[in-house]
């Protein structure tokens, strides 16, 4: 356990919490993709299946609990709540998640650390992760103006994998037979899609302007 | 190994 990683789970908890009190808030969703939500819980399952017989520590337990639960309330919010659902951007978000599900899957069966039924949807869930902020981004895209709860949301998440790239780094040169190539390269590609989001989200900072993207 | 080494990781 090192900084970086300290850092980058609480980075990860903290644009959850954001999320969440956007929607409990101003009870609404707007701007929020449902298909990038449930992408996530489909991540989370998928990998920490092994929570009731893996245990490592307290603290990977919780946070596997917690980004479970956290995940769940925030689709329930959106499908069921009364008035949050009425805020649900549908038309705009029409992201197809199968063009990712797919792919990710057949990836997982062919490269692997170990060809085994939880080893292989733990990979699924490491390159569904990578991928799971597109119906997002396509979401901001198209709404273009962005709220702040939902800009700082992207943002963290996005710090959250760049930090965790800097923890690999850091164990990679501390820790002697430290390696896992598949987690790198979906790190990399996870937090370069955030990249041009980032650009954005600095420049509205610096001139403490509103986030707006692009077309 | 691909990743077996991150599964200490969240």
């Amino acid at each position: 356990m090192n900084i970086f990683r300290v850092s980058a789970d609480i980075l990860h908890l903290l644009s959850i919490l954001v999320l969440l009190l956007k929607i409990h808030a101003t009870k609404s969703c707007a701007g929020i993709s449902l298909k990038t939500q449930e992408l996530y819980l489909a991540v989370f399952v998928t990998r920490y299946l092994d929570l009731f017989w893996n245990f490592h520590s307290l603290y990977n337990s919780v946070f596997k609990v917690v980004y479970i639960a956290t995940s769940s309330m925030i689709i329930w919010y959106m499908k069921r709540h009364r008035g949050v659902k009425q805020t649900y951007d549908k038309d705009h978000d029409t992201f197809r998640y199968l063009f990712l599900i797919v792919p990710c899957a057949v990836l997982a069966l062919i490269v692997n650390g170990r060809f085994s039924l939880f080893e292989i949807l733990w990979t699924f869930s490491i390159y569904l992760e990578a991928v799971a902020i597109l119906p997002q981004l396509v979401l901001l895209q198209r709404t273009k103006n962005v709220d702040n709860l939902t800009g700082n949301y992207v943002f963290l998440l996005g710090l959250y994998r760049a930090f965790y790239i800097l923890n690999w780094i850091y164990r990679y040169a501390t820790e002697p037979h430290y390696s896992a190539w598949i987690v790198w390269l979906s790190g990399l590609v996870q937090t370069g899609l955030y990249l041009d989001f980032f650009y954005y989200y600095l420049q509205a900072w610096k001139q403490s302007k509103k986030l707006q993207l692009p077309s | 190994e691909g990743g077996a080494a991150a599964h200490d990781e969240l």
